[in-house]
């Protein structure tokens, strides 16, 4: 019974572990679908256009994006070799990292909140090898609930 | 009786978990030297528009940064004092390279 | 810096979690200490 008893505490602490993991998976998964949708729409874009984007109208990843109201006063410092910033805000703002601005604009296909449109889920499906398709095909029914997946 | 049934039981299912998390382990693995792959083979394609950023953000002030990995962010808790506007702040501090910053949507 | 507090969060660029700053947009929004 005492041995039942420690084996009951390692399944438990064990099932927490791959909750977190198979959370990460997702996680790592969504990364993936998105930079690779946004890498193949930049390609078509270059290509309908026969050309690259201008310079000065583009930013690179990674980035990441601190916005605030329209209204909100900026006081910005910097130090001459740009090595360090100083803001200064007098309202609220928000900082998202470049993963964010990327499911904004569609590029996880709907899958972060679980809303994927068939023709959005056959894409994703068709940008992770095959042994991780399930994962996906769970993700557009909503977040992964069941601890694991079989198969 | 029953406690043997249910040793067994638990042993059976944690050597499945194990498989499982090694599974796991292995397909992060994976999903994370893919990601690489895909921003280092095509890292002249990673890129967004600031149409892009701005249409996710619409009506608001952006500013986007671009730093070297490892720059350190600070955002000081802010303190409510009588009688003077709320204040917030954020301070970049980069040692491996300079920080680029592009204000968007300014109109 | 009167407005301020000594404490703060702290996000390492392309290092940190995004989860991190989650943490900092809920302390901003949650308003003055």
């Amino acid at each position: 019974a005492q041995e039942c008893q420690n084996l009951e505490v390692e399944r438990q602490r064990r099932l927490e572990r791959i909750k977190q993991k198979q959370s990460q998976l997702q996680e790592l998964i969504l990364q993936q679908i998105a930079f690779k949708n946004l890498v193949q729409r930049n390609r078509q874009t270059e290509q309908q256009a026969n050309r690259p984007p201008p310079p000065n109208s583009i930013i690179h990843l990674p980035f990441i994006i601190v916005n605030t109201s329209k209204k909100t006063v900026i006081d910005c410092s910097i130090s001459n070799d740009k090595f360090e910033y100083l803001f200064n805000f007098d309202s609220m703002f928000e900082i998202h990292d470049d993963i964010e601005v990327l499911k904004r604009m569609g590029m996880a296909c709907g899958l972060e909140v679980g809303k994927c449109s068939p023709e959005d889920l056959k894409v994703a499906r068709s940008l992770v090898p095959k042994a991780l398709e399930p994962y996906v095909i769970e993700m557009a029914k909503g977040p992964i609930s069941n601890v694991y997946i079989t198969g | 009786h029953r406690a043997s049934n249910r040793l067994m039981e638990l042993k059976n299912e944690l050597e499945d978990l194990e498989q499982k998390e090694c599974m796991l382990d292995q397909q992060k693995f994976w999903v994370e030297q893919s990601i690489r792959n895909t921003t280092e083979d095509c890292s002249d394609l990673t890129y967004v528009n600031h149409e892009d950023i701005c249409n996710c953000f619409s009506g608001h002030n952006l500013l986007a940064v671009r730093a070297p990995s490892g720059t350190q962010l600070d955002v000081p808790i802010p303190k409510a004092v009588q009688n003077s506007p709320a204040k917030y702040q954020i301070h970049l501090k980069s040692v491996n390279g300079p920080i680029d910053v592009v204000l968007l949507n300014k109109l | 810096a009167g407005c301020l507090t000594p404490n703060s969060y702290t996000y390492r660029i392309n290092s940190s979690p995004s989860k991190e700053l989650s943490d900092i947009n809920r302390m901003i929004r949650q308003g003055s200490v």
